[in-house]
């Protein structure tokens, strides 16, 4: 299944 | 993490602590508009909603923390403290800031990375923020005289993003995949929306006469 962005920038 | 974004969380930082070192020491917020001071403060609240569900670093979450409370402290001190609060502007801090944050929900509802709450929300805390500023701007037009803090603070603060999008490049070069087109062209709106500021500051400063902008 599609893997959740995570997004690290702030 | 590169130089550039680390370059730009600092100058990000150091705004938000030239705000608080005007309004802590001199007592006074003239010329900050508290509009954008709460926008940001949304800002933050919509952008950080995973700071206890995806760690990413002990840094990442530090200075989540660090722009979650001196956003909300900010707003807390225009709005409460008795001293603060009699030097804010309220005739001339008059922009409607409803009028962006409902047109950053609605895009943020169409263009997203990904239809979920925590996706939508992200993309809504990056329009919002490209737009944030308006209030702010509009008020540095509206009072003549900028004093040197409120200058330096929208400076670093537009400073920030321009680091930011050196870090966008770079991390496109560097990282396969790296691929964020909302973040990129919001970023690079925010940016933009500074150039004028930044037209006046340098002139301000090369010339040595105090800031100050056009009607």
């Amino acid at each position: 299944e599609e893997k959740e962005t995570t997004h690290d920038e702030l | 993490m590169n130089i550039f974004r680390l370059a730009g969380d600092m100058t990000h930082l150091m705004s938000v602590l030239v705000l608080l070192l005007k309004i802590h020491t001199i007592k006074s917020c003239a010329g900050i508009s508290l509009k954008t001071q709460e926008l940001y403060a949304l800002v933050f609240a919509t952008r950080y909603l995973d700071i206890f569900t995806d760690f990413i670093s002990v840094y990442n979450t530090i200075m989540k923390l660090i722009f979650l409370g001196s956003s909300f402290s900010i707003v807390w001190y225009m709005r409460r403290h008795k001293l603060v609060r009699r030097s804010y502007d309220k005739e001339q801090d008059t922009f409607r800031h409803f009028f962006l944050v409902l047109p950053c929900l609605l895009l943020a509802l169409v263009m997203n990375e990904k239809f979920t709450f925590k996706e939508v929300m992200w993309a809504f805390s990056l329009y919002l923020e490209a737009v944030a500023i308006l209030p702010q701007l509009v008020l540095l037009q509206r009072t003549k005289n900028i004093d040197n803090l409120t200058g330096q603070y929208v400076f670093l603060l537009g400073a920030y993003r321009a680091f930011y999008i050196f870090n966008w490049i770079y991390r496109y070069f560097t990282e396969p995949h790296y691929v964020h087109w909302i973040t990129w062209i919001s970023g690079l709106v925010q940016t933009l929306l500074y150039a004028d500021f930044f037209y006046y500051y340098f002139n301000s400063w090369k010339n040595n006469v105090k800031l100050h902008l056009p009607a």
